[in-house]
């Protein structure tokens, strides 16, 4: 039969190498593929079709993680969002992207320059709000980052903006000090607007490898996230470190990063992703 | 670690005078296992365990050895072999002033590593001038000008309205008037894959002919660094790579998987996001941070 290959252990060896480059991770694959020779020694698979079938199955099932079922914002008060990571996987880029979906549901959108510390990061901030329409709080560089959210949070509640988007500074998650910074944010955002921060986005980079996953542990740690953020997949990564992320964490995938210009966001389609992993 | 897991496989095998085919089939398994953990490319890691298998086999464990012990030895030596000798630094030679010009990915820190390279080559004595050639991210220009500003070093007046091959050639006649002996030219982070960006950076490579042209790559990144520093060597011929974000807990196999591709010296590291953070890259000491 065409395509209708026998299971040999070759296929099993190219299975793991496209998950393996794909940045699945060691832990991951080994799961993966142990379901599956379970199912091949149960005769439950019997050609080499079925089998990718499942493995896409169990890949998905992985990647289907329901979006936390927080209480939103109380009426007459700013969706707030706190977006954090590691340096450079596309923090302040995913801020103007998603200002400007927010912008075209007709939503006031208020931006934080919460980055104090990192040359220009205000600007470049600013430039992302003057391009999409949104107004941009920011101090002095050097400023207490949590001051600068809680005055920014007491402008929204009064301008009755409807979304509240909080940039901080790139930090390695290994840093104590600058995890404790990110752990007052969280709790000035909070003390500010009970509720708040409604969502945490923590953003990862589709060419990180097995790194993420200790990213994700210790952010997720320190406050708590509800939703990743997987950026630069227009790039030749495919960005598996999500699967096992997803899958150990219980943190959905909300959106992708597929370029550098303000439409290049797009909500995640785990079956597009699961099959960009096979092509 | 790596030490322990092949001495608990070897403490399964007797006959502990020499390491055999068979008894070195599932450590070999295990070191593979570490390779990949630790973000090492695929293919690489399928080279490297295959050199090490043929180097171990038939050797006799050193009397001060465990098995165990006496493999990491062959592996390390391995990973340092294959991470090359002690960087010999950044190499200028002909007329002054010397260019230097470092390309990327996005957000892996070149603007940062240009303001650090530039402090460093002054602490050497030499007389820097940066130029920033990111025309298009939102705000590049400024901050390559507040990184300048703080450690005092020239900054070409780059006009966005320029083109960045032009703006470099322009910067390298006026590097002479600010008495710069050495150009740094960040660019802006492109894709391996964007041909027009890709053909940009040659245009800025034949235009001011540079001394060194750095790849700037993340520590933490993945399987894709071979795609990623196969590209950017073969367009342009690099002279030499700088690993960012090493002080984090990232392995860095992608350094190994990068040397592996393209044979070309990873020359410095970024341990940091102050200006100081700037170090000479170890190989040794990097292979034994990918072991773990
Ligand atoms: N190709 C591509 N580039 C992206 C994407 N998202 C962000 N970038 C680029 O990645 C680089 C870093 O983006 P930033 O938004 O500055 O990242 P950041 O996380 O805020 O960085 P720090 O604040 O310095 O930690 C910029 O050049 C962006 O244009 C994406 O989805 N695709
Ligand atoms: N922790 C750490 N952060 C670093 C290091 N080098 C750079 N960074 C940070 O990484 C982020 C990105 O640095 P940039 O210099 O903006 O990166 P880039 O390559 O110029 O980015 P694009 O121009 O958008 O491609 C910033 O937050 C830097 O402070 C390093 O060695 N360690
Ligand atoms: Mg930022
Ligand atoms: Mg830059």
């Amino acid at each position: 039969f065409l395509g209708k290959k026998e299971i040999t252990p070759d296929v099993l060896d190219e299975l793991e190498e496209v998950l393996f480059t794909s940045d699945i991770g060691v832990e991951t694959t080994q799961e993966l593929l142990n379901s599956i020779r379970e199912k091949v020694a149960r005769k439950e698979l019997k050609d080499t079709e079925k089998l990718k079938a499942a493995l896409r199955d169990h890949i998905l099932s992985f990647l289907d993680i329901p979006r936390q079922d927080r209480p939103g914002p109380a009426s007459g008060e700013p969706l707030v969002i706190l977006v954090v990571g590691v340096n450079g996987v596309g923090k302040t880029t995913t801020i103007g992207k998603a200002s400007h979906h927010f912008r075209s549901q007709g939503k006031n959108v208020m931006l934080v320059a919460g980055d104090t510390f990192r040359a220009a990061a205000e600007e470049q901030l600013s430039i992302w709000g003057e391009r999409v329409g949104a107004d941009v709080v920011k101090q002095a560089a050097g400023a207490d980052p949590s001051a600068v959210v809680f005055d920014a949070l007491t402008a929204a509640i009064s301008r009755k903006s409807d979304v509240v988007i909080i940039d901080t500074a790139g930090r390695l998650h290994t840093k104590t000090n600058l995890m404790e910074e990110l752990k007052k944010i969280y709790r000035v955002t909070a003390k500010r607007l009970p509720g708040a921060p409604h969502e945490v986005w923590l953003v990862l980079d589709a060419t990180t490898g097995q790194n993420a996953i200790s990213q994700a542990n210790l952010f997720n740690e320190a406050i708590g996230v509800t939703g990743i953020i997987l950026t630069k997949l227009d790039g030749t990564a495919k960005g598996g470190i999500v699967v096992g992320i997803s899958h150990q964490f219980r943190i959905p995938i909300i959106y992708i990063g597929i370029g550098e210009k303000v439409e290049d966001l797009r909500p995640f389609e785990p079956k597009e992703f699961v099959k960009a992993i096979f092509d | 670690s790596l030490t322990e897991k092949l001495n608990a496989v070897f403490k399964k095998v007797t006959g502990r005078g020499r390491l055999s085919e068979s008894n070195i089939q599932d450590a070999l398994k295990e070191v593979r296992l570490a390779l990949l953990e630790a973000d090492v490319n695929y293919k690489v890691v399928k080279k490297l365990v295959e050199d090490i298998r043929v180097r171990a086999v038939g050797q006799e464990v050193l009397e001060s050895l465990t098995p165990g012990q006496q493999l990491i030895k062959i592996v390390n030596e391995e990973l340092t072999r294959l991470m090359g000798e002690a960087n010999k630094g950044l190499q200028f030679v002909g007329r002054t002033p010397h260019a230097l010009m470092l390309v990327g990915l996005q957000g892996s820190g070149k603007t940062t590593t240009a303001a650090k390279l530039a402090r460093h080559l002054r602490k050497h004595g030499r007389q820097p001038y940066l130029v920033p050639a990111d025309i298009y991210r939102p705000a590049a220009v400024d901050q390559l000008e507040k990184l300048g500003a703080q450690i005092n070093i020239p900054v070409h007046p780059t006009d966005l309205g320029k083109k960045p091959e032009d703006i470099c050639l322009e910067a390298l006649s006026m590097a002479g008037k600010a008495s710069a002996d050495v150009l740094i030219i960040d660019t802006a982070g492109r894709l391996h894959i964007d041909e027009g960006l890709m053909a940009e950076l040659v245009r800025i490579k034949q235009r001011i002919n540079p001394a060194e042209i750095l790849l700037v790559a993340d520590a933490m990144t993945g399987q894709d660094a071979v795609n990623v520093a196969k590209d950017f060597n073969a367009a342009l011929d690099i002279t030499g790579i700088i690993l960012t974000k090493m002080e984090g807990d990232a392995r860095g196999g992608a350094s190994l998987s990068i040397k592996a591709v393209t044979g070309k010296p990873i020359k410095f590291i970024g341990v940091g996001e102050k200006i100081d953070a700037l170090e000479p890259f170890h190989p040794d000491r990097m292979a034994s941070q990918i072991l773990g």
